[in-house]
């Protein structure tokens, strides 16, 4: 390990993670021959590309499937929030993710969605697949990201309930739902201030992802009560807006060696060699002329 | 110092310049280098949406024989370069390189489609040294 003292991770585990793993781990495009794979394993899957294949290489390899533009227009104001022109990362993030992910649901999802007029529920089956990432990636925070068309003028209070439900396959094929969780919020506050609302699941996807789950399958249903909750409220769709589906954003912290650690940078700050070591002074003796007598002792003693 | 002197022969005034020369750190000392790339120019642009422009920087030059208090060089190094000098012209001079970093955070689209919004360790040199 780097003699930077970074919890480094312990590299022979990852010398024993079955090859599919390592696989997931390192950008399976790049997957390199087994001669040099640990060679290269430490470098970024960025510079893999450049120590790998030359540029022609990326003519030839297969279109990446496009993001969505509004997922992608949440993302870029994510990294001005983040990091400089520069790309140099903004110290003040007091928090420890050095990795966000947004994933759209799969196109083949199924969309029910009921009429909203007769104030049913706004529900969809989202499909979500994970395997961007990698094994040293852990969850610290994950939200359902809404993106709302703020055109629309929402008048009275309005609370949102979100319930989310996980799907899994059993042996014989049958979904049948396994963990569910109740987010409540209230996008009358949240979209008049911007175009996202986002609602938080990371307690009901740390157990799928810490499994190494990689095939999210779940059910959101979204409930509006419109007016003060404690009278008479009626269900309907307050926002009247077509709820697209929602995407799914992970908050990770990449514990890999070439991932960047800022607590570790703050950590390596305190221990920088170059700063002046803190003299340690004689400690100062209460006992007055007795502790003088035996200041004076002692500067002569240090002299000699 | 006083051994070198007295071993040098007498030289006249002009020449000593050029003896001094030898003592005085090299024109093109090891230092920071700038280098801006674009990842258009790479054509990684259609995959890493941000930042537009990156400056990996990189170390040049020549290492002085006093490398200590210049470059915070251990002593190996000095001692790698008094056996280029006095032993073995095949063992090479002490090299600049970079000593010090900083990340660099980078907006990608993934394969599947996916954004990731990542930070890399080491991916600017910000000082070098001799080693």
């Amino acid at each position: 390990p780097r003699a930077r003292g970074r919890v480094v991770p312990d590299k022979l585990s990852g010398l024993l993670v079955a090859p599919e793993d390592t696989a997931r781990e390192l950008n399976p495009l790049l997957w390199l021959p087994t001669g040099v794979r640990h060679g290269y394993a430490l470098l970024p899957p960025l510079l893999k590309v450049l120590s790998d294949r030359g540029p022609q290489h990326w003519e030839s390899e297969a279109p990446r499937l496009q993001p969505d533009s509004r997922a992608l227009r949440y993302m870029k104001r994510l990294y001005k929030m983040f990091a400089t022109k520069e790309g140099i990362p903004k110290a003040n993030k007091s928090h420890l993710y050095n990795t966000v992910r947004l994933f759209t649901p799969c196109s083949e999802c199924k969309h029910l969605h009921r009429d909203l007029r007769k104030g049913d529920v706004h529900s969809v089956d989202l499909h979500f697949n994970l395997d961007r990432v990698a094994a040293l990636e852990h969850l610290l925070k994950s939200v359902l990201l809404y993106s709302f068309d703020t055109s629309v003028p929402i008048s009275s209070p309005v609370t949102c309930m979100c319930h989310l439900s996980a799907k899994e396959h059993d042996s014989s094929g049958q979904v049948c739902p396994s963990v569910s969780q109740s987010v409540a919020f209230s996008p009358h506050l949240e979209v008049r201030k911007r175009k996202w609302v986002e609602i938080d699941v990371t307690s009901f996807l740390q157990p799928l992802i810490a499994a190494h789950r990689r095939n999210i399958h779940m059910a959101v249903n979204v409930t509006c009560l419109v007016g003060d909750p404690r009278q008479n409220t009626k269900l309907e769709n307050p926002l009247h807006v077509a709820l697209v589906p929602p995407s799914l954003l992970l908050y990770l912290n990449d514990t890999s060696e070439q991932a960047y650690h800022r607590w570790n940078s703050l950590r390596h700050g305190r221990k920088n060699p170059q700063r002046p070591r803190q003299r340690n002074r004689p400690p100062v003796d209460p006992a007055g002329d007795k502790g003088n007598e035996s200041l004076q002792g002692k500067r002569a003693s240090r002299r000699r | 110092r006083d051994e070198t002197l007295r071993e040098a022969p007498a030289t006249p005034p002009h020449n000593l310049s050029e003896y001094f020369k030898q003592f005085l750190f090299p024109q093109d000392e090891c230092e920071l280098h700038n280098f801006r790339l674009s990842f258009r120019q790479l054509q990684w642009d259609k995959w890493i949406i941000a930042p537009h422009r990156y400056s990996p920087q990189y170390c040049k030059g020549d290492c002085p024989r006093a490398v200590g208090h210049r470059y915070g060089s251990p002593v190996h190094t000095m001692v790698q370069n008094i056996i280029y000098e006095k032993l073995d012209a095949s063992v090479p001079k002490p090299s600049c390189v970079p000593a010090e970093y900083s990340p660099l955070s980078v907006l990608t689209i993934e394969p599947d489609g996916s954004i990731a919004y990542k930070e890399y360790e080491d991916m600017i040199a910000t000082r070098c040294t001799c080693r």
